[in-house]
């Protein structure tokens, strides 16, 4: 099954 | 004070365009160099990033940073009114609470004014690290919007994977499956436009999983660039770039689909 990855999980809040 | 112009007021209008579907509202942050914008979509599963040099506006002056919070389908409106070929200026006070927006057609037989309210957006930004990227593609950016508009007609998730010869989109849905291929430009042909060749930089194989919906999102910068950058890492979000000639570059970031 394919998930959908979110982007916080590569980059942080700066 | 702020205050920007350019010459072709259009390609603004295509900036706002390629922007406005995916976030609502967003912080342009101008300082001497020029002007950036960040903003996720709502979901946390794309991010556009805007940079514009101060070198490809005709004139430029920005004597304090200032960030100008724009609602994008309001700037849109205002855009609407802009001639195909008009010149377009950008004003903005240090502590105003509006911008303005100039046209003015080519002979300046027409000159329109438009005050645009801002908003106060409590926006982060992402930190997006540099990264080494494991396959950089370019190619025609006009093939890659037709790949992805056809393919999200028989399925949500395209998988790219790329080699040295080749980059392949293949995607499967309840009709069945398919996949297009693109190779790599022969690098002795020396005729023809660069703009329409492929070509691949490859570290290593690398294939990952995408939401076409996204993609075709994306895609709404065309008109910008000839080409577009593919950069892919494995389990890495996809950075997709379009590049304007002087003025700088849109680029979207995208997070995987991972296999559980």
């Amino acid at each position: 099954v394919d998930v959908q990855c979110d982007l916080f999980f590569f980059y942080n809040f700066r | 004070m702020f205050e920007c112009a350019l010459i072709q007021g259009e390609l603004f209008r295509k900036l706002i365009a390629s922007v406005q579907d995916l976030v609502q509202d967003g912080n342009f942050m101008c300082d001497a160099n020029g002007i950036s914008l960040q903003g996720m979509d709502s979901s946390h599963v794309a991010l556009v990033a805007l940079a514009l040099k101060k070198e490809g506006f005709v004139e430029y002056r920005c004597d304090r940073d200032v960030t100008l919070g724009i609602n994008f389908a309001n700037l849109a409106k205002m855009l609407k009114c802009m001639g195909a070929k008009d010149r377009l200026s950008i004003r903005a006070q240090d502590e105003g609470d509006s911008a303005s927006f100039v046209f003015e057609s080519e002979d300046s037989s027409r000159v329109s004014n438009f005050e645009l309210k801002l908003m106060q957006i409590d926006q982060e930004q992402l930190g997006v690290p540099e990264t080494q990227y494991k396959a950089v593609i370019r190619m025609p950016s006009s093939e890659f919007q037709r790949i992805c508009k056809d393919l999200s007609a028989i399925g949500d998730t395209v998988s790219i994977s790329v080699t040295k010869e080749a980059v392949k989109f293949s995607v499967g849905g309840d009709i069945g499956s398919g996949d297009m291929s693109l190779r790599q430009s022969e690098s002795g042909d020396v005729d023809g436009d660069d703009s329409e060749k492929v070509m691949i930089e490859l570290e290593e194989p690398v294939q990952q999983n995408f939401a076409l919906r996204y993609l075709n999102n994306f895609t709404k910068a065309t008109a910008l660039s000839k080409t577009v950058t593919l950069s892919l890492g494995t389990d890495m979000p996809l950075v997709t770039e379009y590049k304007m000639d002087n003025l700088g570059s849109i680029r979207y970031y995208l997070a995987p689909k991972i296999d559980e």
